[in-house]
């Protein structure tokens, strides 16, 4: 991490994402939704930093749930 | 174990429409549980932070697949002036090299673009109230910022949190002003004769004034921020001392030869065009340490690299809230992993009180453009100005270099995946690389 937070835990547990079912969005009590076009925008933007470079080189990974 | 869904959960005021300020909230929470992690953030700002802290959570191995680990982090910046300085006077940078800046700025947590937009050398601003500065003023019609451009820059900054903060410096630094505004600057004389030589602004005349007024109003509509930056560094007194009518007006006002009240004159009447266009301004420390009367809400920004410490203990202990730039002109550079001596910068340690140290907001990472333009400002500029991007966000007692290294190793090989040129940080190699 980079800058490194105020705070941090993290567990050894390790969870795995299927790019394809991965998902942003908004919270069901959040006070932006998606008419934030700024946070709209964001979500699009960090979707791709995460998971677009594996799209280009890679596509899908062959993951099956279980 | 699958982790699903990432949400994003403003709990306040959103501010989604609104542009960042000094005192934007970037705090932000986030837990990540099978299988939705929450990202809660009082604002959009924070969300933004939260969002870059999150993308680097997840791991890709090298068959492809994503993971990530349960963890819990509650964050928020040490200081709320994390600032990135760059210079488009010396070298025009390319709109797309300053959006690519922003993207690098957004990675590392900055929040504040200071552009130093003019200077002696060019004025590639395009002004609609005076186009003949820019016109005549710039390198060359193809380096300009029109007001698109601008608009540009400002909305590309606002998408991630980062206010762009103009600085129009004056009276000094202001040659290129002088070529498409006549009688702006000082003409000088030797000793008797005017000669084709100008010096500093003009501040003897109405005119000046005049032009200010209408200029500043310009820049205070187009500019968002509640800040602008005055400069007021480095003003060079031959041409005033050489022009009679200075010395005339000087006598009559009772300044003497004392040309630090001369500058003080000009320096208070452009604060006052500044207030009244409900704007607070930021001025370079020489405007301080002469002893210019300054307005309550003024920031000092201290570049001096001697005793920038004892700068720092000054502005404070006068009730004037600070920048810290002395330590970090990145421009200047050298053999080796100059980065670490930026990161062992600790900006409060000054002798003060709590309430003096609290008048310190931030610092920032400046690039001045003398050997940097296109081609190089990004390696220049990143991870070294990342070093800064830690110091200035993370808490006081993150100051571990091993630590530092081995993760700034990391976030260097993934600028370099989001397209961010950052130069190596020492030997070894991006994992990416063998996938390419």
């Amino acid at each position: 991490l980079w800058p490194w937070p105020s705070s941090v835990k993290v567990s050894p547990k390790l969870l795995n994402i299927v790019v394809e079912n991965f998902l942003i969005d908004h919270g069901p009590n959040s006070t932006a939704g998606p008419s934030c076009s700024l946070l709209q925008e964001a979500f699009r933007r960090y979707y791709n930093y995460i998971f677009g470079f594996h799209k280009r080189y890679h596509g899908p990974a062959e993951f099956q749930g279980g | 174990a699958q982790l699903q869904q990432l949400q994003v959960s403003i709990t306040l005021k959103s501010e989604c429409d609104s542009f960042p300020n000094v005192s934007s909230d970037e705090s932000y929470s986030l837990l990540v549980k099978e299988p939705v992690a929450f990202l809660k953030a009082n604002s959009v700002w924070g969300a933004l932070r939260g969002l870059e802290t999150f993308s680097q959570l997840v791991y890709q191995d090298s068959y492809g697949a994503f993971t990530i680990k349960e963890s819990s982090i509650t964050d928020s910046p040490r200081f709320a002036h994390r600032g990135i300085l760059i210079d488009t006077s010396r070298h025009y940078l390319p709109v797309k090299t300053i959006l690519k800046t922003l993207d690098a700025m957004a990675f590392n947590k900055f929040n504040v673009l200071h552009w130093h937009i003019v200077d002696d050398q060019s004025f590639p601003y395009q002004s609609t109230a005076f186009p003949e500065l820019s016109n005549k003023g710039s390198y060359s019609l193809s380096h300009i910022y029109t007001p698109r451009d601008v608009h540009t820059v400002l909305e590309y900054a606002r998408f991630r949190g980062i206010r762009v903060i103009p600085e129009f410096d004056t009276p000094g630094h202001a040659a290129s002003w002088g070529k498409g505004q006549k009688g702006l600057l000082t003409p000088c004389y030797n000793p008797s004769q005017q000669i084709e030589k100008f010096g500093p602004i003009n501040p003897i005349l109405n005119t000046t004034y005049t032009f200010f007024n209408t200029f500043f109003k310009e820049i205070s509509s187009v500019f968002p921020d509640q800040f602008i930056h005055l400069g007021g560094d480095e003003v060079d007194f031959e041409c005033w001392s050489s022009n009679p009518n200075i010395l005339n007006f000087m006598k009559k006002k009772g300044f003497g030869r004392n040309f630090i009240r001369l500058e003080s004159f000009y320096i208070k009447n452009i604060f006052n065009i500044i207030t009244s266009l409900k704007k607070h301004s930021i001025v370079w420390q020489e405007v301080f340490d002469d002893g210019i009367e300054l307005q309550p809400d003024t920031v000092v920004e201290v570049w001096k690299g001697e005793n920038y410490f004892e700068d720092l203990k000054q502005v404070t202990s006068s009730g004037f809230a600070a920048i810290l730039a002395a330590p970090w002109y990145l421009d200047a550079i050298s053999y080796g992993q100059d980065w670490r001596r930026y990161y062992m910068v600790e900006p409060l340690n000054f002798v003060g009180s709590k309430k003096e140290k609290q008048l310190v907001i931030g610092g920032e990472a400046c690039l001045w453009g003398e050997y940097v333009d296109a081609t190089n400002l990004i390696p220049r500029l990143w991870p070294r100005a990342s070093a800064v991007g830690e110091r200035l966000w993370s808490p006081a007692t993150v100051t571990n270099l091993d630590d530092a290294y081995s993760r700034l190793v990391i976030h260097r090989c993934r600028m370099v995946s989001r397209g961010i040129a950052a130069q190596p940080v020492f030997t070894g190699h991006c994992s990416h690389e063998y996938e390419m």
